[in-house]
């Protein structure tokens, strides 16, 4: 509760007419950035204990990945093999969305809670966000599955030898002549 | 050899291999010629609170030469195009979506001592929107708006042409005409307009070298350890008949906003649940 309330108060500040527009001054930017990381932080952490009761993973870590939008993981950076992803449907319906977590390039085998596998690939992150300053350079890809989830579906993913998967994505159009190669 | 085609069984995009840019797309049973890419306004006034183009012969879009890789999966299908040193997106479709995904990552972008940079893309198509667009209140309902009008009086908009169409887009914009619709869907608020007609562009980064004097006291040019901001976001490109409803732009408005949450365990035990 002392980390859903912290949670509360801060999305409370966030409600301030110069953090919806951007229109703060630098620090105070700084400052919310800071705020706000802890709250989410302490809101992992509850959503942790809940999925630990509500999933068949009663000793979960349930790590959230902060920095998926520029296709970084820590829990997946060194490695892949026997990850679970439990994901939570926000909606008030079963949504059917592509997940893509960040990995190295190797082969990778998805299943679903009942053992099926599931359809995936890897596709290359883009080189300019690969460049990114402060971003961990051990994963260059990310696996991309389609999950089917009501409230909350897992997915289990396992490092396979190449002939077990085919999530290989061919390159069907190189840059054009004269072109920097990037890829 | 003067096209790349790239498609699931929703969607056909068309790229042209001598300027890198998409030029034509197929959806919904509607085909269109759309062709999309970047432009720099170059600004001495702007700020914080206003968007003030310094010399309405600035606007440079980027027409020709545009790098682009395509990878062609089973699942999704990306074109990764290069636009310049520091604006760079991922066209992105994927299997029984019907949207075409812009990932852009735009920044650090480059400023002058006294001009700043603010970047915008640019979607052109040939649909007679007659200078109305459609603008969201909020994140809810559309309002129309209509290129240099106001309802309720004559604004003097000759000395700002461009800014004085732009509208606050905080979930979409859209035109069409008679038999076709484009909207554009955003993941974050940002200011947006139509100058000409069939064309939506989209205000996605900015750096600015001066204060505009109305507040804030700062110019608008923000930095993280030391370093000018570099922006990554998404916009949704939904395409169709005119006279359909808008529910395909609202289902995918649901997953742009209420993603999956994805939380990441190890697996200890046996691969599969009971």
């Amino acid at each position: 509760k002392e980390d859903l309330e912290y949670l509360r108060e801060i999305m409370g500040v966030m409600q301030h007419h110069d953090a919806i527009t951007g229109t703060e001054k630098q620090h105070v930017s700084d400052d919310y950035d800071r705020i706000l990381y802890d709250a989410i932080l302490g809101g992992v952490k509850t959503a942790g204990a809940a999925l630990r009761k509500l999933t068949n993973l009663p000793n979960g870590e349930f790590e959230s990945c902060l920095r998926l939008n520029i296709s970084e993981c820590a829990f997946t950076k060194d490695g892949a093999d026997n990850v679970v992803v439990t994901l939570y449907n926000p909606l008030a319906h079963t949504t059917k969305q592509y997940v893509r977590v960040p990995v190295r390039n190797e082969n990778y085998q998805v299943t679903d809670e009942k053992g099926r596998v599931v359809a995936s690939e890897v596709v290359p992150v883009p080189a300019e966000v690969l460049a990114l300053e402060f971003r961990d350079s051990s994963t260059q890809h990310e696996l991309v599955f389609k999950a089917s989830v009501d409230k909350i579906g897992s997915y289990y993913i396992k490092k396979v030898d190449g002939k077990e998967s085919s999530n290989g994505v061919r390159i069907i159009s190189q840059p054009k002549q004269n072109a920097e190669t990037y890829d | 050899d003067e096209e790349t085609v790239v498609q699931t069984s929703l969607i056909k995009l068309v790229l042209d291999n001598k300027t890198g840019l998409l030029k034509r797309v197929e959806m919904n049973g509607v085909s269109e010629n759309i062709e999309q890419s970047y432009g720099l306004y170059r600004t001495y006034d702007s700020g914080a609170y206003v968007f003030r183009q310094y010399n309405q012969g600035d606007f440079v879009i980027q027409k020709d030469g545009v790098e682009f890789t395509v990878y062609d999966g089973a699942l999704v299908k990306e074109v990764h195009q290069r636009f310049s040193d520091y604006i760079s997106q991922v066209i992105r479709i994927s299997e029984d979506k019907p949207y075409v995904e812009f990932e852009w990552l735009v920044g650090p972008i480059p400023v002058e001592e006294d001009f700043g940079t603010e970047v915008v893309t640019v979607f052109s198509s040939e649909i007679a929107s007659d200078g109305v667009f459609y603008t969201d209140s909020n994140g809810r309902e559309l309002i129309r708006r209509e290129k240099d009008k106001r309802e309720d009086f004559s604004p003097e908009l000759a000395v700002q042409p461009t800014s004085g169409n732009y509208y606050p887009i905080t979930s979409r914009i859209a035109l069409q005409d008679s038999k076709k619709r484009l909207a554009l869907l955003n993941d974050r608020a940002q200011g947006g307009s139509s100058m000409k007609d069939g064309q939506i562009e989209l205000m996605l980064h900015r750096r600015l070298v001066r204060d505009d004097g109305y507040g804030v006291g700062e110019a608008l040019n923000e930095q993280k350890y030391g370093q000018p901001m570099i922006a990554r976001g998404k916009l949704f490109l939904i395409l169709n008949a005119a006279d359909e409803s808008t529910s395909a732009e609202r289902e995918a408005e649901k997953e742009f906003h209420l993603p999956l949450w994805k939380f990441f365990s190890r697996n200890t035990g046996s691969t599969t649940a009971a």
